[in-house]
């Protein structure tokens, strides 16, 4: 059993979520909490700006709120 | 806590920013 990171940010993770619906970057920080993955909050932005950027998903605003998405 | 949920998404934005 893995101590504590049973859950790993990665592009890969990320890409299968924005593939499955449009999220805030609020929900994906919910996704990848630092309880779960043992990262810092500050790795955590780091490293989800810089997936984010080289995702490059698509954008639009659901109640008043941007959400980002992909499609395969 | 909710609160440092919301600090965390503020981080992000910002860091976000020029590409949002």
């Amino acid at each position: 059993h893995l101590s504590h990171s049973d859950v790993q940010l990665t592009e890969e993770a990320v890409r299968r979520y924005l593939i499955r619906k449009p999220m805030t970057t609020k929900d994906l920080l919910k996704k990848f909490q630092t309880k779960r993955t043992g990262l810092s909050s500050e790795q955590t932005v780091n490293v989800l700006a810089q997936i984010l950027k080289r995702l490059n998903p698509e954008r639009k605003n659901v109640n008043d709120k941007m959400h980002f998405y992909l499609t395969e | 806590s909710s609160s440092e949920a919301d600090e965390m998404a503020a981080a992000l934005e910002a860091e976000l920013n020029d590409f949002m």
